[in-house]
């Protein structure tokens, strides 16, 4: 059986997996709790960008590699790369 | 690949490079070389042309190159060293389209083998990519993953992957395949590119700087400057280290030998700006970074032959140069060119200063810093007399280091005369 994340490193995974277009942002005007399966779907999108094997979990290597240096434009260009373009 | 349905409409860019890396070791042409084959290495796959533009132009350029730190006006704030390293925004319309910033807090590189720093040319070929219109790529090959890989070999070389090329032609199509296609004039040349530096390791092991020491303490335009061996740390107005890790000698102070190893003695001089870094019998005046002439003898500045320098400054009181070596110091006039009479004279002129200091440097402020060791001694604008409570721990004050434990096997501070 898998290990699960950390409350704390699920948190951080949301944050970083908005942030670079995998998730949608939250609505300001709404609270939020993430659908397990799409951030499933979300975090094997990243592995898949990352070069790491695609398990949808996150797990120590993909923790790490979510602190690794990059650039800093969105992965996935769907709402948060318009948003940066109209900017 | 990925494409972010926007692109440039018209087939020849400009671009210029606004602002350098502050800290790097890398020369201003070096950066616009990294820049110009990083753009190329676009360009030879789709026919687009890359055209820099002069830095007095009042014209903006489609590509405005940046290295900027923090918050920088664009919403998109860089996060120091790691982290986030550049970003670029994409073709389109507005003044910012195309822009590529880097952050300057990175160590940008060039040619390093050692695995040190971040490759300047590896993320502006990325980054470019991101400036034409290209999305991040998941393709194990592709430039345009998200993920920093390290160097990607010589700018004169490299060429793009399928994935970025198949990528960049969606956009703008193929380069032209026939000579009757070619341009007939020939874009300006680049400057060139300086030869890949040796590593920084494994040969030397990067100095403590809690450990003092140092061979040379200077004052250059604001900045603090502490050498040790061939490395050196840079301490800004704001009491902040540059980088905790120091910067190599030789690739910082342009054409300074290579058989130089230690610097004993640096300033900054007063009447033109020069800076003058001393080693054993000879000394060297460079103009912001880059050498001016040959080695000089010390003879040029009236010292006995077989002398050295130990330490050398500049007294704003007086505007005079005082080179010190052990316990002897000259006063040197600049204007005339040639020491003051009745010179060398004992150092215990200036009461308490350590015997023999390893270097003696004014601050912003106009007080005199004496250094030995892991200690220094204040003297306050225009006094010879060190304060009171002198010495004092360097590392707290100057280097963010603790102090010195009281630890009876720690070296104590050399007496004062």
């Amino acid at each position: 059986l898998a290990q699960q994340p950390a409350a704390q490193d699920v948190s951080l995974g949301v944050d970083w997996l908005t942030r670079y277009g995998y998730l949608p942002p939250p609505h300001p005007a709404q609270a939020q709790l993430q659908n397990p399966a799409k951030l499933r779907d979300a975090i094997k999108v990243m592995q898949r960008f990352a070069g790491l094997p695609e398990t949808g979990i996150l797990d120590p290597v993909t923790m790490a590699t979510m602190h690794k240096p990059r650039c800093s434009l969105p992965d996935v260009l769907g709402v948060a790369g318009l948003v940066r373009r109209r900017r | 690949y990925a494409l972010s349905s926007s692109v440039w409409k018209k087939r020849t860019l400009t671009w210029r490079v606004q602002s350098f890396p502050q800290s790097s070791a890398l020369s201003q042409q070096t950066v616009r070389s990294l820049m110009h084959h990083a753009l190329t290495a676009w360009g030879i796959e789709s026919g687009l042309k890359f055209q820099e533009m002069d830095s007095q132009s009042p014209a903006e350029p489609d590509i405005l190159i940046d290295f900027a730190r923090a918050y920088h006006q664009d919403s998109y704030p860089f996060d120091g060293q790691g982290g986030t390293l550049a970003h670029a925004f994409f073709p389109g319309e507005h003044s910012i389209s195309g822009d590529t910033h880097f952050d300057d807090e990175e160590i940008w590189t060039f040619g390093s083998k050692d695995g040190e720093g971040t490759d300047l040319f590896a993320v502006a070929v990325h980054e470019f990519g991101h400036a034409l219109g290209l999305g991040h790529s998941s393709a194990p090959d592709s430039i345009m993953r998200p993920f920093y890989q390290g160097p990607v070999g010589h700018p004169t070389e490299y060429r793009l992957s399928q994935d970025d090329r198949e990528g960049l032609q969606q956009l703008y199509g193929k380069a032209p395949q026939t000579p009757y296609d070619e341009p007939t004039r020939k874009p300006l040349a680049p400057p060139p590119l300086p030869p890949a530096l040796p590593p920084d390791r494994p040969s030397l092991p990067v100095p403590d700087r809690c450990d003092g020491n140092f061979d040379a303490i200077a004052n250059i335009r604001g900045e603090t400057f502490f050498f040790k061996g061939p490395w050196f740390w840079r301490l800004q107005p704001s009491g902040q280290l540059v980088s905790p890790r120091p910067a190599r000698l030789h690739r910082f102070w342009e054409g300074l030998p290579a058989q130089v190893k230690v610097i004993q003695a640096a300033y900054a001089r007063h009447r033109d700006g020069r800076i003058l870094l001393f080693s054993g019998s000879e000394f060297w005046v460079f103009q912001d970074r880059r050498l001016e002439g040959a080695a000089r003898p010390l003879a040029e500045l009236g010292l006995p032959p077989g002398e050295k320098v130990d330490a050398v400054f500049s007294w704003p009181l007086n505007g005079k140069t005082y080179l010190v070596q052990g316990q002897r110091y000259w006063r040197y006039d600049e204007a005339a060119a040639r020491p003051d009479p009745g010179y060398p004279r004992d150092l215990s002129l200036w009461e308490g200063a350590p015997h023999t200091p390893d270097d003696v440097t004014v601050s912003n402020t106009g007080d005199t810093y004496f250094f030995k060791g892991v200690y220094y001694w204040r003297f306050p604008k225009g006094s010879v007399k060190a304060e009171p409570d002198s010495p004092k721990p360097m590392g707290p004050q100057w280097l963010d280091c603790p102090a010195p434990s009281a630890d009876p096997h720690s070296p104590r501070p050399p007496k004062a005369t």
